[in-house]
């Protein structure tokens, strides 16, 4: 077995992912988003950081990229919105913060580990985690700076065949 | 869903999920993403993990609480444990997805009964793995 002293691990989704609906320069973009979160997470532990810190900085930096679904990229409900959910979880003492049906804080990750920190509880959900998240001065964003085009269209397919769909089929739904 | 696990250099272990849900799902819908022990989970006794897929089935099946406790209970190892679940468990109930697990030593374990998971890693010395199909 290998004892290496640090690791990390990060994923961007998962489904029924053609290669050949895929084109090379989306696949390239995929690649690229998935290089950097794993830097970001990694640069933490390179320094002897914590792991708490490098997952939520590895999130952040996918939440941030539109390719992935999570924060800024996410799908869309049948209704046309937003509702992101998050958790973190603190393997040293079982900590653990979760946030669900947010639709403007731009980094749910960072807010689950306010939950997790600085709350007496352990999920907070809707109006409850938007107003935490003002309280603590987290970043919110605008409803429309989370959708894009891409979501849009995808959305109106799903709708098309009343699907429901996982992050990635035929490379349509990220 | 996106998601992270690590070990960093005090062997301690954590877990992240983060996800805007499924494409044209029920407003109110909640996954597994957020419900610690489904999606999400981590302790030092035994893995950290990150699931994505089907987040119904991650729920019944409590896939990364259950991992865990399988390396607790039985003493398998973390690669053990993951196979029974996402290659034996899930599919059983029709769970498509995956998740990336880390236990307290050794290398992260990635795995996912779709044709593919976007996904990632890395360990001390070694250079970035990084795929999207099988």
């Amino acid at each position: 077995m290998n004892n290496t002293p640090w690791a990390l691990a990060l994923h961007g989704g998962a489904g029924t992912i053609l290669r050949s609906k895929l084109t090379k320069q989306e696949e390239a973009r995929f690649r690229e988003g998935l290089a950097d979160a794993l830097r970001a997470g990694t640069a933490v532990l390179e320094k002897g950081g914590a792991a708490i810190d490098a997952v939520e900085r590895t999130v952040i930096a996918l939440e941030e990229n539109p390719m992935f679904n999570a924060g800024r990229g996410s799908v869309l409900t049948s209704e046309g919105g937003i509702e992101m959910d998050a958790a973190i979880m603190d393997g040293r003492n079982l900590d653990a913060g979760a946030v669900i049906g947010l639709n403007t804080v731009r980094n749910p990750i960072s807010l689950a580990r306010l939950v997790m920190e600085k709350n007496d509880h352990v999920v907070l959900a809707g109006k409850g985690a938007e107003a935490f998240a003002r309280e603590r001065g987290l970043q919110s964003m605008p409803t429309d700076w989370f959708v894009t085009e891409r979501r849009r269209n995808q959305l109106e397919e799903a709708r098309k065949t009343q699907a429901v769909s996982l992050d990635h089929n035929d490379g349509k739904y990220g | 869903t996106v998601g992270a696990v690590a070990r960093d250099m005090g062997g301690n272990l954590a877990a992240a999920t983060s996800t805007g849900g499924m494409t044209n799902k029920a407003p109110g819908r909640v996954g597994d993403a957020p419900l610690i022990g489904a999606g999400t989970y981590a302790s030092n006794r035994g893995c950290a993990v990150s699931a994505t897929g089907h987040g119904e089935m991650f729920i019944r099946l409590t896939v990364a609480r259950d991992i865990a406790a399988m390396m607790e209970y039985l003493g398998l190892d973390l690669e053990e444990a993951v196979r029974r679940k996402v290659h034996d468990e899930l599919p059983a109930l029709e769970g498509a997805g995956g998740l990336i697990a880390v236990g307290p030593e050794g290398l992260p374990v990635l795995s996912f009964n779709t044709p593919g998971m976007y996904r990632a890693s890395r360990c001390a010395g070694e250079s970035e793995q990084i795929a999207i199909f099988e």
